[in-house]
C-alpha cells in the first residue's frame, strides 16, 4: 500500500546541506505494521511527514495504493491526508482553544460525520485511552501523557486506512502504554489499518512484522518478521 | 535540601475540582537523586513545577535549604530559579528564534557569565549530548530528540545546585539516552548536584537512591535504596 522510492529530503541549515533523508526505498503491505527505529536525528519524523504529505521530498517518490504522491494534485494530497491518514505527531499539535473531545472530533468534521455520531465516537475513543474524565479539559489543562493520548484518539477518529504514529508512547508509563498498544493492535487486526510507527521502545517494535532501521538519513537494514 | 510538607495543588476545570497534588510530603537530601514515577496524570510535572517555583501551591509548603518558598519574596523566588535550579521541561520550551548554542547560553546570560566563557561552555555541553553538529540550528530545524538534548544542556549550563528534570529521555533512543544518563550521573557524583527526575523508564529510576511513587496526586509509597 506504501512504496517509497529513492526518497530524499535535504535542508540548507547552519551553512551546510543536511541530508535528513537520503535515497530511502522500502514498502509496507496492506494491513501491515512497520516499526521505524533509529537514533535521534536519523530521519524518522522526516520520513513520516513525507508519507503523510505534510512535507514534499527533495527527490524520489512515494506511491500510495499505486498512485504517485509527487504527481498528485494539491486536491488529491488534501484528500489523502483527510480521508486516509491518521497522524500522531511527536509533539501532539492539538488545538489549544478546543477541549480534548473537540480535538478528537476535528477530523470527523473534515469528513462531514454527523454531529451526534462525532460526539459519541470522540467519547468512545477517549474512553479507550482512559481519558473520559478529561474530555472537557483543554490541552493546557492536561498532562504531557494525557495530551499524547488525545492526539492518539484524534488520529483514530476516522478509522484511517493508514496510521502514521511518531513515538506515540514516549510520554506514557508502562500501564498506559499497554492500553494504547492494545488499541493499536485492535485497529490492525479488526480494521486492517496499515501502520507506520516510529518508536524507541523495543516492546512496541516487537509487535511489528517489519522493522526499518534508519541511520543518518539512510536505511541501515530492514528486518522482516514474516511469521506474524 | 528539599522538604515538601502537605503540598497541594488544586485546579477548577471541567466543572469540578481537580486535585493534581493532594497533601504530598517528602524530602530529598543534598546530593541525592530522587526519581519520581507514576501513571500519566498522577501529578509528577505539577510537583516539579512547584519545587522549581514555576507555580504556587494551593496549600502546603516547600523548604529549600531550610527556607520556606511560601514565605519567600518574589525576588528570592527569582534568585532561586536563576541561580540554583536547572529545569528540563517535558515539552522542552526552547526559544524558537535562538540557535541551539544560544539557547544553552541563556541561563548563563541571566547570571552574568562572560561571553567567551558562555560560548565555550555551551559548545562543551552540546558536545556532551552529541549535538556539536547542530549548534547553529534553530529548534524548528531539529528533531524531537535533538530539541530534548538542547533542553538538557541548557538546564546544566549554570551547574545548578538543583536539577529538576521532567522525563528528559522520553524522546531518545537507548544509545543517546545512555549518553545523557552518563552526563546526569557525572553531575551527581562530581558536582554534587541534587536531582529530582521524573521518569517512566525503570532503567533510569534504577540509578536513584529514592523513588517516590505518585498516584492520583498522592504519594503511594516511597522506596529508599540506602545502599547507594
Ligand atoms: N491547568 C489545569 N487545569 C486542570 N487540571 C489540570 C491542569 N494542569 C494539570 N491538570 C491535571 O492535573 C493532573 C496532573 O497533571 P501532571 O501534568 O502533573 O501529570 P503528570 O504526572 O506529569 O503526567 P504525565 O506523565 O502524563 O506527564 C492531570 O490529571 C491533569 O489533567
Ligand atoms: N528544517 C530543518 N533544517 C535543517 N535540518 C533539519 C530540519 N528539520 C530536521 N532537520 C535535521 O534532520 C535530521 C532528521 O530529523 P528528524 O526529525 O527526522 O529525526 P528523528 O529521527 O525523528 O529524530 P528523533 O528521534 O530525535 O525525533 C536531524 O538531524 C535534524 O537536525
Ligand atoms: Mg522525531
Ligand atoms: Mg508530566
Amino acid at each position: 500500500i506504501i512504496q517509497a522510492e529513492g526518497l530524499s529530503r535535504y535542508y540548507q541549515a547552519g551553512g551546510e546541506v543536511v541530508k535528513a533523508l537520503d535515497h530511502v526505498t522500502f514498502s509496507v503491505k496492506r494491513g501491515g505494521f512497520t516499526a521505524l527505529v533509529g537514533t535521534s536525528g536519523s530521519g524518522k519524523s522526516t520520513l513520516l511527514n513525507l508519507v503523510g504529505t505534510l512535507d514534499r521530498p527533495t527527490a524520489g517518490d512515494i506511491l500510495i495504493e499505486g498512485q504517485s504522491l509527487a504527481k498528485a494534485t494539491e486536491q488529491q494530497r488534501i484528500m489523502h491526508r483527510r480521508e486516509r491518514v491518521g497522524f500522531i505527531f511527536q509533539s501532539f499539535n492539538l488545538i489549544p482553544t478546543l477541549s480534548a473531545a473537540e480535538n478528537v472530533e476535528v477530523p470527523m468534521m473534515l469528513t462531514n460525520v454527523g454531529k451526534r455520531q462525532r460526539k459519541a465516537r470522540a467519547l468512545e475513543l477517549l474512553n479507550r485511552v482512559h481519558l473520559s474524565h478529561r474530555a472537557s479539559h483543554k490541552p493546557n489543562q492536561l498532562s504531557g501523557g494525557e495530551n499524547q493520548r488525545v492526539a492518539i484518539a484524534r488520529a483514530m477518529a476516522n478509522r484511517p486506512a493508514l496510521l502514521l504514529a511518531d513515538e506515540p508512547t514516549g510520554n506514557l508509563d508502562s500501564k498506559t502504554e499497554t492500553a494504547v498498544l492494545e488499541l493499536l493492535i485492535e485497529l490492525l487486526t479488526q480494521d486492517q489499518v496499515t501502520m507506520l510507527l516510529v518508536t524507541h521502545d523495543p516492546q512496541v517494535a516487537a509487535h511489528a512484522d517489519q522493522i526499518i532501521h534508519l541511520l543518518d538519513g539512510q536505511i541501515e537494514r530492514i528486518e522482516s518478521l514474516s511469521q506474524k
